[in-house]
């Protein structure tokens, strides 16, 4: 069973977890804005720089992450936010939110110049997190530790880092054996999941390159 | 536009300010 203060824990970071939303002006366009692959690029451009900025603000919440050093908190948010955006991206797709806005999102990604080198990885990479059927506390909780990983390049106090992820890897721990008791394995795979979506991490600069060429 | 920006800018930026608004 989660302690309580292992419930107080989790509550707080699915409070902030669910506060994070794109400004209604950029989600309006996603339904507004013409078909071209320039103004698809230009659009989730726009989504993605505001994304980034969500994610800092729930950063900024999780316990313990305002103490650390300020260019480790830098160092953390560069190293991690590549993977938490495709976390949250892969909720978004799994869990078709906001309704009709998902299928949308997807023709302008397959239509904005990128290559389907990227594109198919992607989709493939969230259609296999859709297979584990994380539920919110799982997202939120995941996003934390990924944000929270000791071993990302020029952290100077690693050790603060892993004190500030140890508990919230004990909770998401527990908690896959609460909700999903008949699958041992779900919380080893959710980690798979993290060696995966590093993956990604060293394609996307080069995602990026190619994609502004085209 | 911040879309502009790179991905360290962008950070740093939302670090200092509040987006929350």
């Amino acid at each position: 069973e989660l302690t309580s203060e292992q419930q107080g824990l989790l509550h707080y970071i699915m409070d902030s977890y669910n506060r994070q939303c794109i400004p209604q002006y950029i989600t309006r366009k996603l339904l507004q804005e013409d078909f071209s692959a320039e103004e698809n690029f230009l659009l989730l451009t726009e989504m993605a720089t505001s994304h980034v900025q969500v994610l800092v603000e729930f950063t900024k919440k999780l316990p313990g992450f305002q103490t650390l050093d300020h260019e480790d908190q830098i160092a953390l948010l560069k190293g991690s936010a590549v993977e938490a955006m495709f976390l949250r991206s892969a909720e978004i797709f799994n869990r078709k939110m906001p309704h009709g806005h998902a299928d949308l999102l997807e023709e302008r990604i397959r239509n904005s110049g990128m290559s389907n080198d990227y594109i198919t990885p992607m989709f493939n990479f969230y259609k296999s997190l859709g297979e584990l059927k994380m539920t919110q506390e799982e997202y939120s909780l995941l996003t934390a530790v990924v944000i929270l990983t000791p071993d990302r390049q020029y952290i100077k106090d690693k050790e603060s880092v892993e004190k500030l992820q140890e508990p919230l890897l004990d909770v998401l721990q527990k908690l896959c054996q609460v909700q999903h008791p008949e699958n041992p394995q779900h919380f080893a795979r959710l980690l798979g999941r993290l060696t995966e979506l590093r993956t990604f991490n060293h394609h996307h600069a080069e995602m990026l390159m190619s994609w502004r060429v085209n | 536009p911040a879309s502009n920006l790179g991905l360290e800018d962008i950070i740093r930026k939302a670090l200092m300010g509040n987006f929350d608004d």
